[in-house]
């Protein structure tokens, strides 16, 4: 099998195991030492490093912008549309106004394979895998949903306590490293200030809050910038999403990453869903990587730039 | 590795509040062996649920007998993994 000898010649139109990411994590920040540089913020249960690309034009603890994608192992077309993302990063900062303009005043941390364990497996032993790899004491069934053990309504209605159920929360709060790295780095860094996390698939993007009924006291301005961003994602290829809190968007889900960041501080907390043909469910073919990235690109640019030029 | 040869996923757009109160005790129900891919939202909202080979004629049965309309989404979830797997190792080659 060939290798990539650098991130122009990674294939972004395919599904790569998390070997190969890991390696263009590498090649990325050896390609752009002055832009790019990547930060382990811990370990998985079974030892992977918990990568984040961090994408800097200097300064010191800048304001910032987090990503994450595949936190749920299975949804392949989120870690593959990170990688996308990241490469994206590099090649627009210098040529496209509103990335630059972000960049130079603010940093930007990407978690391409917030799973790692859960993604290794889904590739070596089970493609729909989604939870984490940690066993379960006194229970033969593995994993914890990491995107029900933050401790934002912990063990609340929306969530499971059989270990054997996909929805499961864990033991306690932040019982995953996973998910405690990303904490302790979240409260250490302690100016991030737009945190969004990325899954697939139903085609939609939600802000806080997914455990309580009470609107967030931003509520109105996250509607409306999510609002633009949808409109702003659907214009390339026309894919529609619905917007709005999570508990009005899907149902109640307590322990969620973003009802977690948002009690932080964090106002400008958002999770995706990403495209769904309504044919394929979690084995998007590859060829819908780009286009799926593409569009969310939009997206997110809209979060980024309102979050730029609103600081708080 | 685990397969999934005769696994089919299932939409299913509940028509109204007992079809949805009816899907959400199934995602509760462990007797199927379910894996709901797309949950239990809404009145109209599509649910995507992945149904192993040995629960699928009692499920299907479960359906229709509560008048339960449902389409196949996936008809062989393996066929389908195996053409991603040889996408990935076409691609690498």
């Amino acid at each position: 099998f060939a290798q990539p000898r650098n991130t122009d010649s990674y294939d972004y139109y395919n599904y790569h195991t998390i070997s190969e990411i890991y390696r263009f994590q590498d090649m990325l920040v050896a390609e752009n030492p002055n832009l790019v540089s990547k930060v382990v913020i811990g370990q998985s249960y079974e030892g992977r490093p918990l990568n984040v690309l961090k994408f800097s034009t200097g300064g010191t603890n800048r304001r910032a912008i987090w990503i994450d994608t595949g936190i749920h192992s299975r949804e392949w077309v989120t870690q593959a549309s990170g990688t996308w993302f990241a490469k994206k990063i590099v090649t627009d900062y210098g040529r496209d106004a509103a990335l630059t303009a972000i960049l130079d005043n603010m940093d930007i941390f990407l978690e391409i394979v917030t799973n790692p364990d859960g993604f290794y497996y889904s590739h070596t032993r089970n493609r729909m895998w989604r939870k984490t790899r940690k066993p379960n004491r006194g229970s033969s069934c593995i994993g914890v949903d990491p995107n029900r053990n933050w401790d934002a309504g912990f063990g609340g209605p929306g969530a499971s306590s059989s270990p054997c159920s996909e929805t499961y929360h864990g033991p306690s709060a932040h019982s995953e490293s996973e998910v405690k790295s990303i904490v302790d780095f979240v409260k250490s860094h302690g100016n991030i200030k737009a945190f969004i996390s990325i899954h697939a698939y139903s085609q939609m993007l939600m802000y806080p809050y997914g455990y309580t009924r009470t609107a967030v006291k931003d509520q109105a301005e996250l509607h409306a910038v999510a609002q633009r961003a949808v409109s702003n994602l659907a214009s390339l290829y026309g894919t529609r999403y619905r917007y709005g809190s999570i508990i009005n968007v899907i149902y109640q889900a307590s322990g969620g990453t973003i009802d977690w960041t948002y009690n932080q501080g964090i106002k400008y907390s958002y999770t995706f869903e990403l495209r769904d043909t309504g044919r394929y469910g979690f084995v998007l073919p590859a060829s819908q990587i780009v286009p799926t990235a593409r569009e969310t690109w939009l997206a997110l640019m809209t979060l980024m730039d309102h979050t730029f030029k609103n600081p708080y | 590795k685990e397969t999934f040869e005769g696994h089919q996923v299932f939409r299913i757009v509940p028509k109204d509040d007992v079809q949805l109160s009816l899907l959400k005790d199934l995602e509760d129900m462990f007797e199927f062996q379910l894996d709901f891919w797309k949950d239990v939202t809404g009145v109209g909202t599509p649910v995507d649920v992945r149904v192993p080979l040995d629960s699928l004629e009692s499920f299907k049965s479960h359906l229709e007998t509560r008048d339960v309309d449902y389409s196949i989404m996936i008809e062989d979830l393996q066929a389908v993994l195996d053409q991603e797997q040889e996408e990935m190792d076409s691609a690498a080659r």
